[in-house]
């Protein structure tokens, strides 16, 4: 209940109405948004309870390890009552086509994948935020000064998980591993898009604020 | 750290 309480308002993309469209429009685009959501997440992150409680630097670290996977889990969650497009903000909607022409296809063919396995599953919104504090707190960073106090947090979420589980889902005891074992392809996707937005920025086309600047370096 | 300066920050942010 606390982490549906902490979950973010929507979030809007606002291109810009001035600029001709184009692929670099597009970026720029995504790149604002990402910028403005990672002020959201961070915020976020201190509701998650006991997320708080850890050393400034573990916090830190945490985030810088784990803020493309929160940022892909929240789009494959919009985009669940989609066919085939991918919501990155209520008016932000890319299909195929549009993704191709933006240099993305790579990136939405693996976020489509999530969102099939996620609406297979048919993930709940209790759920979703569950499984966004534990990619948070799971985030392997090679940072962590305090694992002890990282590990108390990952065995809370997952107790939450489990405990959300075992009251609504007594049909299926496998289900908080099958939504856990849907992880490993948000990291590979995470990874795979920190790389492309980090080769844009090495090739400065597109104009990137500084929050994001700092998070995909601290990634590299 | 000097380098995550705004994450830093908006961490020590009260709200």
């Amino acid at each position: 209940s606390h982490l549906l309480v902490a979950e973010p308002e929507k979030i809007y993309a606002m291109p810009d109405p001035t600029m001709p469209e184009s692929d670099i429009k597009a970026l720029t685009t995504l790149c604002d948004l990402a910028d403005r959501e990672l002020v959201v997440i961070i915020g976020w992150a201190k509701h998650i309870p006991g997320f708080s409680a850890l050393s400034l630097g573990d916090q830190m670290s945490l985030l810088q390890s784990a803020w493309m996977e929160i940022l892909i889990l929240s789009i494959v969650f919009r985009s669940l009552p989609y066919e085939d497009e991918l919501v990155y903000a209520e008016d932000y909607i890319m299909d195929e086509e549009h993704s191709r022409l933006t240099g993305l296809l790579d990136l939405y063919v693996s976020i489509l994948q999530l969102v099939r396995k996620y609406k297979k599953l048919k993930v709940e919104k209790e759920e979703f935020v569950t499984l966004k504090a534990i990619a948070l707190a799971n985030s392997d960073s090679m940072h962590i000064e305090d694992m002890e106090a990282v590990q108390k947090l990952q065995d809370a979420l997952h107790e939450a998980l489990q405990d959300y589980e075992s009251s609504q889902h007594q049909e299926d005891p496998r289900r908080a591993g099958k939504l856990l074992m849907t992880l490993p392809l948000l990291r590979q996707t995470a990874t795979k898009a920190v790389q492309h937005f980090y080769s844009i920025k090495v090739q400065g086309k597109v104009p990137m604020h500084k929050l994001f600047l700092e998070m995909l370096e601290a990634k590299v | 750290k000097e380098k995550h300066k705004i994450l830093h920050r908006l961490l020590q942010n009260s709200t």
